[in-house]
């Protein structure tokens, strides 16, 4: 059973990554990061969820509810948009799990 | 079988790469995706104050605004280009994902969920986490799946496992609740029609990015790509829609003209019912009530004799035999009822409870809503029918319901009834039902098997 889903599963974790947007030169700004999918890694082609964009969009975020909207260009977005992709492979660094706090989490014990 | 060789190191090992700066080309939205979304949750209306797709907990505070521009922004979805340079050409070689045509798969069909919960917040630990699960339900580009996702996932992909790792959907809402209750499956927007519309898109928007739009990834069924997947599960199309009066609820279907559901779904002996199969063209059919279970007895069940037979629908085979631990499926009507087909969820049979080495209840781990009583619960390998509905669990102390912990009879309790119903019309094996011992009615009860009785020294 564990075989039939391993193709799938490394295929999955190759085009998986992680999109962060911010506002350029102000990180107190807060960012904002969802999942991606990496479309085509040889053109840098990433799909990933549009929520994160909402904060940057010029005309507000009603601009996504209008009635003729299904498409919106690359320029919607104000210039100080900051996008970073992050890919695998990863590895569980100290570093790493010491941010944990940042976002109120934590491991309470069952 | 014997024990398995350890698998090869995962590159876990290795550093996790550094951000790549990206552009932003385009942000898009499939137009049906937003149409079904709209009728399925029902916008505007008092169903879509039911709904709601936060990643927040209900006790955490978010504003309204907050929680508008998620809905607003919940069918969308941005296409970026990495900037590299040619230093990194060799890491950024491998293969294009491959899209799976919209429609192509049935309900049922297991899926992966891959996302990262929580975003850039740690991904050291979560990038990639997987999930599985099945596709659950669809309303043409808008899909369910019950493989369970993380706030932070949305925008992660959901992939085929046969073929390995076609691109399914991308998630577009991780978290459902209705009337405050988790749900428990994840909202999806079919990828085929999204890089449909990005092609379409980067042709006309800009001379510069006009190349880019040949060069999406194609989808599975091209001459130059991959197969389609497998046909669906010829039992899921067992299920029924059942109402009777202003109720509904599941059934499913044990004979052309015979369907099994729960009493608490058509309680009245002759009461009229309706039922409505799931296969395509087929039209409703009348039929009415001959039996119900008394109030009195735990076992929650009514049979339906119809008016005409039911056509091109797959009687189940009851199994004989349970095994717990074997992968299941749940087929019925819960959450969204006659809005669109019947959702799939998947699971494990947990437990077999059994009053004197015969089973007498089956637990299962698929999500179960109110709606889905009468269901079939099925064996996911063999198709063998195992159960109906009863109920999912809801803690009355708290108010919490838990869709993951639910109750079926078995249908081994019901066969032979059923069978002599079917062959003579003598309803006295269904009547047995209303006159079970005492130890299987403090089973349902969830109560404590009665310690026996202390003799008397006297």
């Amino acid at each position: 059973m564990r075989r039939q889903w391993e193709p799938a599963t490394r295929l999955g974790e190759q085009a998986g990554c992680v999109v962060s947007a911010s506002r350029a030169g102000q990180p107190e700004a807060g960012s904002w990061s969802c999942s991606g999918v990496i479309l085509s890694r040889s053109l840098g082609l990433v799909l990933c969820h549009g929520g994160i964009l909402t904060p940057f969009l010029r005309a507000g975020s009603r601009v996504l509810t209008q009635a003729d909207a299904t498409i919106l260009p690359g320029d919607s977005c104000g210039d100080d948009l900051c996008l970073h992709v992050q890919w695998g492979p990863t590895a569980a660094s100290p570093a790493g799990r010491v941010e944990w706090g940042r976002l109120g989490l934590c491991m309470p014990q069952c | 079988a014997g024990l398995e060789p350890s698998p090869p190191a995962r590159h876990r090992s290795r550093p996790l790469e550094s951000p790549h700066p990206a552009d932003l080309l385009l942000l898009l939205s499939c137009p049906d995706f937003r149409a079904h979304f709209a009728c399925l949750f029902g916008s505007g209306s008092e169903a879509a104050e039911q709904w709601r797709f936060s990643s927040a907990a209900r006790e955490e505070e978010v504003s309204e605004d907050e929680e508008e521009d998620q809905l607003r922004a919940l069918g969308w979805f941005a296409l970026l280009r990495v900037r590299h340079g040619l230093e990194e050409e060799a890491d950024m070689r491998g293969p294009a994902v491959a899209v799976v045509p919209l429609g192509a798969l049935s309900k049922g069909t297991p899926l992966l969920a891959c996302g990262t919960p929580f975003g850039s917040f740690c991904p050291d630990i979560f990038l990639n986490t997987l999930s599985r699960g099945v596709l659950s339900n669809t309303a043409g580009p808008l899909l369910l799946t019950d493989a369970r996702c993380l706030p932070g996932t949305e925008g992660g992909g959901v992939f085929t496992v046969r073929p390995a790792g076609a691109l399914v959907a991308l998630v577009a809402a991780p978290l459902c609740w209705k009337a405050h209750e988790w749900v428990g499956l994840t909202l999806l927007c079919a990828a085929a029609p999204l890089l449909r519309a990005a092609r379409d898109a980067l042709r006309s928007l800009r001379p510069s990015t006009a190349s880019l739009a040949a060069l999406l990834p194609p989808e599975l069924g091209a001459p130059w790509a991959l197969p389609l997947p497998e046909p669906g599960l010829p039992w899921v199309a067992a299920a029924v829609l059942v109402e009777c009066g202003t109720v509904w609820g599941s059934g499913v279907v044990m004979a052309p003209r015979l369907v099994v559901t729960c009493r608490h779904v058509a309680p009245c002996k002759m009461a009229r019912v309706l039922v409505c199969p799931t296969i395509p063209k087929s039209s409703k059919i009348w039929g009415h009530v001959v039996f119900a279970t008394q109030e009195t007895s735990p076992y929650d069940i009514a049979v339906v004799s119809l008016e005409k037979e039911l056509e091109g629908v797959h009687v189940p085979v009851p199994t004989e035999h349970f095994h717990e631990g074997e992968a299941v499926s749940v087929v019925g009507f819960g959450v969204f009822g006659q809005a669109c087909g019947p959702s799939v969820t998947s699971g494990i049979l947990s437990a077999v409870v059994r009053v004197d080495d015969t089973p007498v209840m089956l637990q299962t781990t698929c999500a179960v809503h109110g709606g889905s009583s009468g269901g079939p619960l099925f064996s996911t390998s063999s198709g063998d029918l195992l159960g109906i509905v009863a109920s999912n669990t809801r803690d009355n102390n708290t108010g919490a319901t838990y869709p993951h912990l639910n109750f079926s009879i078995p249908i081994t309790v019901l066969q032979p009834a059923l069978q002599r119903y079917s062959q003579t019309g003598d309803l006295g094996g269904l009547q047995e039902l209303d006159h079970v011992a005492e130890p299987v009615r403090v089973v349902w009860r969830l109560q404590r098997p009665l310690a026996e009785t202390p003799r008397s020294k006297l």
